[in-house]
């Protein structure tokens, strides 16, 4: 599914080069369950927006579907990453002006689903993480780990192969934390592809195949 | 310090009521090292809303060094925000168009101090948390958790007595928290009063009393 080869990223400020990523080299295949675990600062979010066509690298490859992604025009890009990839930021990417049902019914509308089904779809992922009750609550009139929840339910309502969750249960409490580890295992169950970062040692531990990542290089990769 | 008296805090959705606060009484004196632990929607930020005099409260009595707070107007209110207490965002608050240095350096603008002091007491605190070499990085050029610890270096930099944390290392691996664990410790050593808001049991059990929240009420109060 996945494949990245020398992959590096430089950001230059002013003189000095920093180097989020020093030369990744990664597999992973369709139905996967793997968590990137590293410490703050180790290339973590950056790996992700490689790996969901947000961003591109300074060097290497990336082959998706064994298409090398850089010679997709941005029609193609965009398509991949509305059809095929759920995208669970680190800081939610919500839309203020929306309320909680319509950030998440928002992707079923680039995808030309009529209005009835998108609210139907939309309040049955919100239910599925604990937000029934706050359908038309707004961001700002929201906690923080129900926001992060809006986040998730957004990723997952067009039923995508493969899931990006970047810190997903940074902002929630145990329990609302297991109900969405949960929930990726029943896409796992699915045949779908779950790709987590994390700084969190008990959330990768759930996960099949940790890559630890330190200073944008992988240190190992273990499957249990 | 710090005594709320039956404080109630309601949100008017169409006709439904959002009582995220449903009367909370809670006394901390100066020098306390107080966790409020609860799950995701359970009050906390609203809480340190409330403490920190950035909300008011639909009812009841918030009393902050003997004075009530609903009688003082928005001067005075600014007054103790900028001088006496250190607050620490769930979501961070920094601004965009500054870089890591300028955004810890800002409180001491409107204290007065000159440019050369608050540059070089902006530089110690973002060392203080790792940050040394980020503090020309603006908030999007930074981690997750880098801004995180820019939020924590701009509540310190004024020397407050009072911090509030809300979720101050949902965004940090074990060893970026613990450096943060350990400047709390050493400001309640110096005599200054923490109080965390988290959802995070392990955290929590690192203060010297924790209350447990749920459903916008005070279950338990327990000193350790
Ligand atoms: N636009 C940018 N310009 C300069 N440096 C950047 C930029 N974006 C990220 N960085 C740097 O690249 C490094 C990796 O950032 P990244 O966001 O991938 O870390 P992370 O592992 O996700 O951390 P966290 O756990 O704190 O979220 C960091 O040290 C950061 O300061
Ligand atoms: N402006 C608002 N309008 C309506 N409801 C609100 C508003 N702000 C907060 N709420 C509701 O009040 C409750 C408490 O919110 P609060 O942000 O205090 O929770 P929290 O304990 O900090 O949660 P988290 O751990 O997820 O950050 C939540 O259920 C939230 O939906
Ligand atoms: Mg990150
Ligand atoms: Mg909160």
């Amino acid at each position: 599914l996945v494949s990245l080869s020398g992959i590096e990223k430089r950001y230059q400020m002013g003189d000095v080069t920093v180097k989020a990523l020093r030369g990744i080299d990664l597999t992973i295949d369709a139905g996967e369950y793997v968590a990137i675990l590293g410490p703050s600062g180790s290339g973590k979010s950056t790996l992700m927006n490689m790996l969901g066509c947000l961003d591109t690298p300074s060097e290497g490859t990336y082959l998706l579907n064994q298409k090398n992604v850089s010679q997709l025009n941005s029609n193609e890009l965009a398509a991949i990453r509305n059809e095929q990839i759920g995208f669970i930021f680190q800081s939610f990417n919500l839309l203020e002006s929306l309320d909680a049902l319509d950030n998440v019914a928002l992707p079923l509308v680039y995808r030309g689903v009529r209005q009835k089904d998108r609210k139907s779809r939309a309040q049955k992922v919100l239910e599925g993480v604990g937000l029934g009750d706050r359908l038309h609550h707004k961001p700002n009139e929201l906690s923080g780990g129900q926001r992060q929840r809006v986040a998730i339910a957004r990723a997952l309502v067009t039923d995508p192969s493969v899931i990006l969750a970047d810190e997903p249960t940074g902002n929630l409490d145990t329990q609302s934390g297991e109900e969405v580890i949960k929930i990726f295992e029943e896409l796992i169950a699915q045949g779908k592809t779950v790709i987590i970062v994390t700084h969190d040692n008990e959330l990768a531990e759930r996960t099949r195949r940790v890559l630890r990542i330190r200073d944008g290089l992988i240190e190992s990769d273990t499957s249990s």
